[in-house]
């Protein structure tokens, strides 16, 4: 463990709190992508089947179980709770042009070809790619609420953090995994555009809202 | 180097 994969697991676990917290207070999913909740919960479900095989650590366990129920929860809280919030007509992505592409990219490049390590490669891949129907949401609809800006920030900062991480870990523990540094890469790069309308808008005080 | 999984990673 190093302080970059620390806090980058930190800033994850921010901003899922920050989006059950805004979904729960303003009693609205308003302006929040159902389908990239939905792929995060099918991300964290693929990727943390291990629990039941491996113990890696107290800190590694709970993490997982805490990453999976926040993530059921928000997806609870989206269509069944305050279902009658949820903005569909704007969450319009079609997520089996992600999910598809990326089944079959899991089975043909990935370590080792068993069940547990193509779901968990599929889950490597599949977040990389997750957070795109929410971006399209917010370009659809052309604004951001502040506080899913946050949650987008600190989403954004978690990946950014990992990378670092994983130069610390080719230096200083020869260890790395071109799989996940691929697509960890390739995740980060997705949210280049909205850090720079983040730092542009957001942080001096402005709504985020995108040109019509 | 090692190649493979980093299964303590998040």
């Amino acid at each position: 463990m190093n302080i970059f994969r620390l806090t980058g697991d930190l800033s994850h676990l921010a901003a899922i709190i920050i989006l059950l917290l805004k979904i729960w207070k303003t009693r609205s999913c308003a302006g929040i992508s159902g389908k990239s909740q939905i792929l995060f919960a099918i991300v964290f479900t693929t990727r943390y089947l291990d629990l039941l095989s491996s113990f890696i650590s107290l800190y590694n366990t709970s993490m997982k179980v805490i990453y999976i129920g926040c993530a059921y929860a928000t997806v609870y809280l989206i269509y069944m709770k305050f279902r009658a919030t949820y903005d569909g007509n704007h969450d319009s992505f079609r997520v089996e042009f992600l999910v598809v592409p990326v089944g079959g990219l899991a089975v043909l490049i990935n370590h080792d070809f068993s069940f547990l390590e193509i779901l968990w490669t599929f889950s490597i891949y599949l977040e990389s790619v997750a957070i795109l129907p929410q971006l399209f949401m917010i370009s659809k609809t052309g604004e951001a609420e502040t506080i899913t800006t946050h949650y987008l920030f600190c989403l954004g900062l978690y990946r950014a953090l990992y990378i670092v991480n994983w130069i610390w870990r080719y230096y200083f523990e020869a260890f790395f995994d071109l799989i996940a540094i691929v697509a960890g890469v390739v995740q980060t790069i997705l949210y280049c555009d909205f850090f720079y309308l983040y730092v542009t808008k957001v942080l001096k005080g402005k709504k985020l809202s995108l040109p019509a | 180097c090692h190649r493979k999984r980093p299964k303590d990673e998040l």
